[in-house]
């Protein structure tokens, strides 16, 4: 089991590293199972800088930066090993434009390749343009909730009004 | 496995019965705020096997009963049913592309009762079936609002915890 | 000293209720000490129905729904008790367009009749449109900070490039 | 009291000196992830006070002084210094319209020290001045990044403290 383990976390080590480079455009991340501890409750130990920046610790980045390892973290996890299915509520809420456009590039992509199906909510018009179908839903009636399939311009109104 | 279909009925906002496709690929959903969006995650959290009602936001597991509006009365019944797809390999046994369906039920001061297609079964075996599939109620594989900055912000043992839920 | 901590509670409660309908288009808010303490410690307990839902625990509240509620109380505060500086770090985040826009109304409204002044940050092109002024940090040498004064035309401009 | 600007030297990612106008109304800040919008209500934070590293998302408080980029070496100095503008009672009294400057400094290894207009001060001396003007480095009238929804999230107790500190 601790082989089997070790194993898995090479695979997500690679993608992670590879993953965060892809997502900020150069720099460096490294993902380490805390030394002192047996590998089957090791904790995992972070370590990221972005382009340019001299590292420090993780907490010291920004919310967008926080956000974007996030996702370049769990979706190594994904190509590492695929489950059925991701659902991310609002992850790209602290994304620039350029960033919500280099993190839904790499969402489609791990989509292809891992074979894992994603429910994605989102606000973001750009997240809803490279969605592969869209729902919305409204509450015509007060309290209500109900479900449509909605294509992009009606998503796009559907977020302007209320 | 695979899980093809979400549906539910009385369940937080969603009284009117609702049938979710969850197809290959991407799916977005989008709308404005309070109309239901985090509503559909949490019932997904829930028929996976959710046992902890401040995990849906709620203070006891009844507040996933509709609660009623401005012009409909309360319900006492909520059900959210999970299509899922072999291959399966227990306890539940599924060929590939067999189709079965996990259905969660409660009843307002009664709690949950679970079947798998309209048999009963216990809240462990749905556990068990699942387990494998990396797709638990409290796995990494949900986002929930605002918790994607934690995978970063939480120490080594946490974070640990957090993406292992997820493989 | 109880006396004037009540009346100050009483002048906040009656903005929040005010500006919770005005935010919400209706419904209703309460906020009130917790009855069994004496008021100089009590905590603050607080009820809202958003218009046509029936009331519940507030955890229930979406996470605009929770964003709006918020900031209803937060400006009520400064409309009892103007304070010289008020700073919000990117309190629009999870704001539909609609919820922006009544938000920066209820902003601007509060900063001509309380006097407080207020630093934005933000990524919402509404929300920068509303602004009697724009500063844009950027980092064009990379780790290095500069600030600059913008026109809205750059700051959406900004926003969309890294 | 009124707080009129603010000026950074070796601040995080500010290292070059900068000036920040705080003029009547509203002020936007805009810039894309990771530009040092947030750094900047740091050093708001930080010269009104604030003593947990934690608070500023450092381990300690050494981490607000600039550690250097790939192409500048890192300092060990940062300042920060807060423009007012009085009427102020105390304990630094100020006519209205009159002005001052409350700094903050660090030294690497050495901890911060706090000056007015030059003169050397006790961090409380600052505490008090501010006091009074509901604008100190742990209010409410700070909302940190992701902060917002806590007011509504927080148990009574934690909500009063949270919202007390603006009032
Ligand atoms: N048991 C219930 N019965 C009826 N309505 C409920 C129940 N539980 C929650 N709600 C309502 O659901 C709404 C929240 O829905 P949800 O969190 O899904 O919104 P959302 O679409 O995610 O919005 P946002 O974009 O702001 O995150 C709240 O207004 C709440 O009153
Ligand atoms: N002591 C320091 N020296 C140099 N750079 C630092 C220091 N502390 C933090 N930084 C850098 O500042 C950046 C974070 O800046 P900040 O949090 O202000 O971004 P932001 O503009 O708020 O972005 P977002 O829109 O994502 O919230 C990080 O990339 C971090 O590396
Ligand atoms: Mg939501
Ligand atoms: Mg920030």
């Amino acid at each position: 089991a601790r082989e089997r383990l070790l194993a898995v976390l090479a695979a997500v080590e690679g993608h992670f590293r590879r993953l965060f480079v892809q997502l900020f455009g150069g720099g460096r991340a490294h993902l380490r199972l805390a030394e002192s501890d047996d590998p089957l409750t090791a904790g995992l130990e972070l370590e990221a800088q972005p382009p340019g920046k001299r590292l420090a610790h993780v907490s010291l980045l920004s919310g967008g930066e926080k956000s974007l390892a996030g996702l370049a973290l769990l979706m190594a996890f994904f190509l590492a090993r695929p489950a059925p299915l991701c659902v991310l509520d609002e992850v790209d809420a602290a994304l620039d434009d350029a960033n919500v456009d280099r993190f839904t590039a790499l969402l489609a992509e791990t989509a292809r390749v891992s074979g894992t199906r994603f429910l994605v909510v989102t606000h973001h018009p750009l997240t809803m343009a490279r969605m592969d179908r869209l729902y919305g839903v409204t509450m015509a009636e007060r309290g209500v909730s109900k479900l449509v399939s909605v294509e992009l311009a009606e998503a796009v109104e559907l977020r302007a009004t209320a | 496995v695979q899980l093809t279909r979400l549906r539910l009925r009385g369940f937080k906002s969603f009284c009117d019965p609702t049938e979710l496709e969850i197809a290959p690929g991407t799916t977005g959903i989008v709308g404005p705020n309070g109309c239901g969006k985090s509503n559909l995650v949490d019932a997904l959290r829930w028929v996976m096997g959710e046992g902890s009602p401040k995990g849906l936001r709620g203070a006891e597991m009844d507040d996933v009963i509709f609660a009623g509006s401005a012009a409909r009365p309360p319900l006492d019944v909520a059900e959210v049913a999970l299509g899922v797809q072999g291959p399966v390999e227990g306890p539940l046994v599924l060929a590939p592309g067999e189709r079965a369906e996990i259905l969660r039920r409660i009843v307002r001061g009664q709690g949950s009762t679970w079947r798998i297609d309209g048999r009963d079964v216990r809240q462990r075996d749905v556990h068990h079936l699942l387990a494998d599939a990396a797709a638990g109620a409290r796995g990494a594989s949900i986002v929930g609002q605002g918790q994607i900055a934690l995978v970063v912000d939480s120490r080594p043992d946490e974070r640990r915890r957090l993406l292992e839920e997820a493989a």
